[in-house]
Parts: C-alpha cells; structure tokens; sequence
C-alpha cells in the first residue's frame, strides 16, 4: 500500500492511497495477475454510513469486510491504514484474545470506532495511537489544517512513533508511508517509498490536488500488479472518490 | 518484461480522470436500522462476488494439500462462535451479512479478522 497526505499552495488538504493486496495469493501464470487481487475488485464500493439521514462518515471497502482500511469524516480528518509486518503480528493478539484478553481492539473495528466517535484531528489521532490493538500497523491520519498530517507507527501496545509532516522541512507539504518504518530503509525488493517520493517531488506543490496525485499512485511500482483501488479525499468538502486500479504489463508484481 | 528490483519509477502525467468505468460506485449504509439489517440490501447484490472470492480464496487453500480440508471445515463449522466474542455491533453485524448471504459464518468472521491472521 502507499498512502500520501499533502497540501496545495492554498493549504487545502488532501489524502489519498492505493490498497495493495494478495501478495503471494496465487499467481495466475497465464494472465500475469494475483488470483485474490482480480477477485476482491468487483467487491470494491463506497460506503456512506449515514444516521437520520445525514452522512456521518465515508470509506472504501470490499463488500462483507465491515472495518475501515480508507476513511473520510468530512470536514474533520481523513485516515488510512497501511500493514505493518512484525512478528509480535495479529496471530500473537488473536492468540491472546482467545485465552480471554480482550483488552486489545481489532484493527479496522479501531479504525471504524475512529470515524465515527472521534470529534477532531487531534481526538482521532489519540485515539489511533494509544488504544491497544491485536496487530501491529501504520495508521495515516490527515486533518483539515495545514501541516496536520502524521503517520502513526502502531506496535500491538502503543504508538511506537508519530511522524508528523511539518517535522520534515525540506518537503513539509507531504507525507508518504508504504509499508516500512519511516526511520528505516525499505526491503530493496519492494522500495515504493522512494519512487512515490520522486513523483511526488516531479509533481511540486503547485501541481499538488486530486489530478497530480492521481498521476503519482497510477506510476509504476506505485502501482502494481496488487492494486486493487486508488483513493482520493478531499476533507473540507468531504470528497472522496475512488477508482479501480489495473496495472498493465510490464507491471512489477509487487 | 520487467526489471531487477529494486525498481525505479516511472511518473506519469494525465492519467486523471481514468476511463469512467473504473469508478467505483457508492452505497448506503443507514446506522439506524438494527446491526444485522445494515448491510442485507448490499450483500444480497453482491452475493456472486463475494461467494467468488471466498471459493477462489479456498481453492488456493486447498492446493496445498488435502490436510487443508480440516482447516476449512474447522472455519466453516466452528468459526462463527467468535461472532458472539466480537465487540458491538460488529459481531451482529457479521451475523446479518451471514444471514443475507447464506455464507457459512465462521468464513464471514475469518474474512474479516484476515488482518490480524496475516500481519506476521
């Protein structure tokens, strides 16, 4: 997964991502595509979860999952949430749970608990980085003024780090995050990292909105052959719109 | 056709807006209606698709031999208790799409913990 949120010249935020899923989930030899990534993107909608008739929160989700993994609470914040691979992983959490620990939350029931409870920013962000959870995981959280971004580095007990995007001066008007810990290096086989960051350089601020960052999750290895959707969101106006993703050959398949 | 990792980018330009049927559709989910309803209108229309990838999901299970069998009756059979354990709404929640879809309720609760199973 990459998952961005930056601002244009005007201080207007934005927040998108592509979810990347099914990674050694059967490969499909004759068509060059994950067996599971072709089979969740007819199930991809948007959900508006509406009380009394009013739009409370949106997300993206494939259809019978009921979690949250991209989410906007219009005019409040916007969050996605990227994998984080450790060995303290889900598998110790559910392990726990089921010995009668239920202190700790699931991730996307967190995310969705998130969205719908949290009154600001600042609430949503305290809530994604001290609520024990199951799993391990980044949450990426966006907010309506300029600079309120971060990147929440999620062990299964606390946040391990909070990356805040007006802590980086030299490209203070994004944050990025894949699937590695921002302070480290990412596997060489798999640095989306670094090409999304020069896309997104190419891009500048002036070209910064849903068309320019469309572009950078629609480049390749951004995109790849386990894209199964890109995510635009705009949290002032509450926009969010979303797009299936293919990547024709030659794709990277990861 | 592609290159030794670790791989360099290729940025893009005017590829916005992509071909217009590759936008994905919206529904609504009404939090009003009773945890096990909210989600039967969209589960019975999409019924095929999600019976298609829980099938091909199996299918890859099965390949790796038939001692597999026993996990997937295990899933199907005795699963759907964790349903009960789950925080509220979404263990009724995950009832009703069950119900809605006639899927077994122990894969319905799997699918939607997968995250926790596979992040090691």
């Amino acid at each position: 997964c990459t998952s961005i949120v930056g601002q244009d010249l005007n201080g207007r935020m934005y927040h998108a991502r592509n979810l990347d899923f099914g990674l050694f989930l059967g490969w499909d030899i004759k068509n060059n595509t994950w067996e599971i990534t072709e089979k969740l993107r007819p199930t991809i909608r948007i959900l508006e979860f509406q009380r009394s008739g009013k739009t409370l929160y949106k997300t993206v989700n494939y259809l019978g999952y009921i979690g949250v993994l991209t989410g906007i609470r219009p005019g409040v914040f916007t969050l996605t949430m990227n994998e984080r691979f450790n060995i303290d992983g889900g598998f110790v959490g559910i392990f726990e749970w089921l010995l009668g620990n239920h202190t700790g939350q699931w991730m996307s029931f967190l995310t969705r608990d998130t969205l719908e409870q949290a009154a600001s920013y600042d609430d949503a962000k305290d809530r994604l980085a001290n609520t024990p959870m199951l799993a391990p995981a980044y949450y990426i959280l966006g907010g309506t003024k300029p600079g309120q971004g971060c990147v929440i580095t999620r062990s299964r007990q606390k946040a391990i780090d909070v990356w805040e995007m007006s802590s980086q001066p030299a490209n203070s008007w994004y944050i990025l995050e894949t699937n590695y810990d921002h302070w480290k290096k990412p596997m060489f086989l798999d640095d989306r990292r670094t090409p999304a960051n020069k896309c997104m350089q190419k891009l500048t601020q002036k070209g910064m909105g849903i068309a320019g960052i469309y572009d950078v999750l629609s480049s390749k290895p951004v995109l790849n052959k386990l894209t199964t959707y890109t995510a635009l969101m705009q949290v002032d106006s509450g926009h969010l719109e979303c797009w299936l993703q293919y990547c024709p050959d030659p794709c990277y398949p990861f | 056709s592609a290159q030794v990792p670790p791989f360099t980018e290729k940025c893009v330009q005017g590829t916005y807006p992509p071909d217009l049927s590759r936008k994905v559709p919206t529904v609504i989910i009404n939090l009003d209606l009773k945890p096990q309803d909210r989600w039967t209108h969209v589960v019975k229309d999409m019924k095929p698709q999600i019976e298609d990838l829980l099938v091909a999901f199996k299918s890859f299970i099965r390949d790796f031999g038939n001692w597999t069998e026993a996990i997937i009756k295990l899933v199907d059979n005795d699963f759907g208790y964790l349903a009960d354990e789950l925080p509220a709404p979404y263990g009724d929640e995950l009832k009703g799409i069950a119900t809605a879809s006639g899927l077994p309720l122990g894969e319905v609760v799997l699918y939607n913990i997968f995250y926790e199973i596979f992040t090691v």
